[in-house]
């Protein structure tokens, strides 16, 4: 992959696009749905949103012309150059125009707007050509085909370089600016995975890394959403267990087992249940207990059913730690409460609390 | 137009003025100071190797029938290199 000079990149990740007009070769609905799928492409793999205006001057504006369009870089009739996008800046900054004296189809005949569009974008957020023939931003048009539409590494890498890594000195900012307004920062998920690690989601530690590693779920697991509300490890199943509204999915290392996503009622929950805030494998007991509003469940993992006489109440096991959990995870006995600032190192062999730490003292701020 | 031509095939003018625009839109072909017309051989070679590296061609600075009809190919109209 490659950027353009001085890595040119929107300082914000809140950008806008207006499309000006339209093709004759496509219902209207059929352009809005292509450009909208476009962006997604770069949405899902870094913190950008993506908003539509209808009237105004916004960041990305979209156009299609023939010949000279008015930014002295004429277009040549059909094929050759089908369009061009400019880098991210103000005016014609991360502007895209296309072609129309191309033949433009939402399928393998003439060229493919979506595909064409999602290549564009990648110019509009500052990415060049890249000299990779499989990826997205080279510069050359491949029809790859109607379905499933997966952003390849070398363009995933390029653009989370230019808007994962602003994050991740975000994220230093944020243990710095941690240290002077504590209640900054908080965690609403957490997992013990691969036994020596946590994954905060998005931060990875590894015992081997003095830096918290940022990482997207979508660059590990591209078919999860872009946020969860719980996840943990079984180590017994050598699996990990990530919810998402009524939603679960089981995961080996990158893949995700068979059968997956299911729902949760189908775990034991009740079926009026929406979501878990939190989840934890207790390796002594083979148990592991979920959290939902104020309340939580026990789960047998050997018989694979919810036990009898729950949901009981947080505050009646687990007195002090508050009436709701952000992300708990357990370590050498203790369970670690994440409740917005604070963190509550529980003894699950005393039963009681024996620390109260700041939520990211996780990440030695 | 000097584009430095591989002996074994025939370019007409035709093709050799759509080199050079190619090479001017994505590659920074600028005319050379000494005029308009006159462009000095080697910038032209300099560029066609810039582009026979981008894509993976023998890099021989020599206008061949593997990247002629590259340059024929559906693309992006954004430069290949940084401008």
């Amino acid at each position: 992959y490659n950027f353009f000079p001085r890595k040119l990149k929107w300082s914000k990740t809140n950008l806008t696009y207006r499309i000006m007009n339209y093709t004759s070769d496509l219902r209207r609905a059929e352009v809005d749905r292509a450009f909208k799928k476009a962006f997604k492409v770069w949405s899902d793999v870094t913190p950008l949103n993506f908003t539509r205006i209808r009237s105004g001057i916004a960041d990305i504006m979209i156009s299609f012309g023939t010949k000279e369009h008015g930014d002295f870089y004429p277009f040549d009739g059909p094929s050759g150059l089908l369009a061009h996008a400019f880098p991210p800046g103000p005016d014609y900054g991360g502007d895209a125009h296309f072609d129309d004296d191309e033949a433009w189809s939402d399928d393998s005949r003439g060229y493919n707007l979506f595909l064409v569009a999602a290549h564009e974008f990648g110019h509009s957020l500052g990415l060049e050509h890249s000299r990779d023939p499989g990826a997205l931003m080279f510069p050359i048009y491949t029809y790859t085909g109607k379905t499933g539409f997966v952003l390849p590494d070398d363009d995933v890498q390029g653009i989370q370089e230019l808007y994962v890594k602003m994050l991740q000195l975000k994220t230093e900012r944020v243990c710095t600016h941690f240290s002077f307004h504590r209640s900054f920062f908080n965690v609403d998920k957490s997992a013990n995975i691969y036994l020596n690690e946590i994954v905060l989601f998005f931060w990875r530690l590894h015992p081997q890394m003095v830096e918290a590693e940022l990482v997207l779920l979508k660059s590990f697991w591209p078919e999860l959403p872009n946020k969860i509300d719980a996840a943990y490890e079984n180590p017994i199943k050598d699996l990990v267990f990530m919810f998402k509204g009524k939603k679960v999915w089981a995961l080996n290392g990158y893949d995700i087992v068979e059968d997956f996503p299911k729902k949760i009622y189908e775990m034991g929950f009740p079926k009026e249940m929406k979501r878990i805030d939190a989840a934890v494998h207790i390796k002594d007991t083979g148990k592991t207990l979920f959290f939902t509003g104020n309340k939580y469940w026990s789960y047998d993992e050997e018989a694979e059913v919810m036990e009898a006489g729950y949901p009981r109440l947080i505050e009646e096991e687990f007195a002090g730690i508050g009436d709701h959990v952000d992300a708990v995870y357990e370590r050498n006995g203790y369970l670690y409460f994440f409740n917005g600032p604070l963190q509550f190192e529980y003894s699950i062999w005393s039963k009681r609390i024996v620390r109260v730490l700041h939520t990211n003292s996780i990440f030695w701020c | 137009i000097p584009v430095p031509l591989e002996d074994s095939h025939e370019f007409t003018e035709k093709d050799l003025q759509f080199a050079e625009r190619y090479l001017r839109n994505h590659y920074d072909l600028r005319p050379n100071p000494a005029g308009i017309m006159r462009k000095s051989a080697n910038t032209v070679a300099s560029k066609l190797r810039e582009m026979q590296a981008f894509f993976g061609l023998e890099v021989t600075g020599k206008l061949d029938e593997e990247t002629y009809e590259l340059m024929q190919k559906p693309r992006c109209g954004v430069p290949d290199v940084g401008e």
